[in-house]
């Protein structure tokens, strides 16, 4: 929240679109708009009316460097827009940077991201510290077809204005955070020396040089994919990750995902009553690749580009009582079993657990 | 006389994290560090940034920082006092 807590006075605001892009269809613009402020207008009692003419609350345009607001623009990238807080005239403004590339996708910079944000500064919102919340100072993309307002920023604006008038209350994404003691995982993979660890719509990248461990959207390597990624493993001699979701997988090498992704996991030879994988590993010195289905796993041979004879078996029997396995790598010769909060170390030589940890013990917490 | 790149290069970063300061962190312009006021202003500006954003604070325009400070983002200040 602002100091002084600006707010509107009313719950029925009008917002008007002073002047379009000419980077976007104004129909795109038009509904980036609406889903805007829709983000805010789900969680909350207040409502916004298009007006066409004459003053709105909160009206949107888009300028050039010096615009006559003592914040002038600087041109590409750099400050993408501004807003002004609840208030008279100026108050409640929002100013897009003329000199962006505005798009409704991935490309540029999404131009219904940038609006809820700067709208949640019309609304009252101040910058938030949380490396997740929309309220977030720098830019970052995320499918709007994926976009769910953060629980961080729910907290914020409902402090404003109370909760919204639906029966349910609406929830967010929690960022997560290295050593929440509660802390599981979507998959894991090592990825060139480093481990990747997937939450949702978030990696915690743990280099093994860095003490901590840093938080990124995964859209910010790989903005096709999408988030709750279920399963992920490294080829290192094609120096490629394969990633897992319901039935379908991505290869990417790099920040590129290879032509001809995804597939059907039925491609890599399972059985249609698999529906998704819950983890995967590949084991260095052998090729092959393991994956995990509830409680049984399947081998698969790299080379020859197909599952093993005499597969599923059961996880049980070979690697012991690991339950089912949300996650798993392999570094330095031991595989890493990630199942809720717990995480084993097994020894594929010896073929048993040496180590028990918490889910956590990658993170120096 | 040709100025060394490096140098010019030092000069320029330290630019780039004044205007930032200023934009977003409230740095005053005429931030001359005073005598007896203790530490710089724009270390003391460059620390709350730094733990703004949960980096290390170092007080120093570091390189995890400056990556941080030329990341897009929005226009409105980061310290509370925007009208």
């Amino acid at each position: 929240a602002t100091p002084g807590n600006p707010k509107w006075k009313r719950n029925n605001l009008t917002y008007r679109i002073l002047n379009y892009t000419p980077k976007m269809r104004r129909a795109d613009v038009d509904e980036a708009v609406r889903r805007a402020l829709n983000v805010w207008s789900s969680v909350t009692p207040l409502t916004f009316q298009k007006l066409e003419d004459k003053e709105a609350d909160i009206m949107i345009s888009f300028a050039y460097r010096d615009h006559r607001d003592n914040s002038p623009f600087d041109g590409p990238n750099g400050q993408l827009a501004h807003a002004f807080q609840p208030g008279e005239d100026i108050g409640g403004d929002v100013h897009m940077d003329e000199e962006e590339t505005w798009t409704k996708d991935g490309r540029g910079y999404n131009l219904f991201i940038v609006l809820a944000h700067e709208l949640g500064h019309s609304l009252g919102l101040s910058h938030s510290n949380d490396p997740g919340a929309l309220m977030y100072p720098t830019y970052s993309y995320i499918d709007p077809d994926e976009f769910l307002l953060p629980q961080d920023d729910i907290n914020g604006i409902q402090s404003i204005y109370g909760q919204s008038n639906a029966p349910m209350q609406p929830t967010g994404p929690i960022t997560p955070e290295a050593c929440d003691p509660n802390l599981t995982f979507d998959s894991i993979t090592t990825l060139r020396g480093e481990i990747f660890f997937f939450k949702g719509r978030y990696m915690l990248r743990k280099h093994p040089a860095r003490t901590e461990a840093e938080l990124n959207f995964i859209s910010l390597f790989w903005p096709r994919l999408p988030s709750g990624i279920q399963a992920a493993y490294e080829n290192i001699e094609r120096d490629e990750i394969t990633f897992f979701k319901e039935d379908k997988y991505w290869v990417v090498r790099g920040y590129d995902i290879l032509p001809g992704y995804p597939k059907r996991i039925y491609h890599l030879g399972f059985p249609k009553t698999v529906k998704r994988v819950n983890a995967a590993y590949n084991d260095e010195t052998t090729g092959k690749t393991y994956f995990f289905v509830a409680d049984r796993y399947w081998r698969y041979d790299e080379e020859k580009k197909s599952m093993d004879h005499g597969y599923p078996r059961k996880i049980v029997s070979d690697f012991g009582n690991i339950g089912r396995v949300d996650a798993a790598f392999q570094k330095d010769g031991y595989v890493y079993f990630f199942h809720g909060t717990t995480q084993f170390q097994f020894d594929p030589h010896a073929k048993r657990i040496v180590r028990k940890m918490k889910s956590t013990s990658w993170f120096n917490c | 006389f040709p100025v060394a790149p490096e140098a010019e290069d030092e000069e320029k970063t330290l630019q780039f994290v004044e205007s930032y300061l200023q934009s977003f962190y409230d740095l005053r312009k005429d931030h001359h560090p005073h005598i007896r006021s203790g530490e710089n202003p724009l270390t003391a500006k460059l620390k709350e940034m730094q733990s703004f954003f949960g980096l290390e604070v170092t007080g120093k325009p570091d390189l995890e920082t400056l990556e941080m400070m030329k990341k897009p983002r929005c226009g409105v200040t980061d310290v509370q006092k925007y009208m």
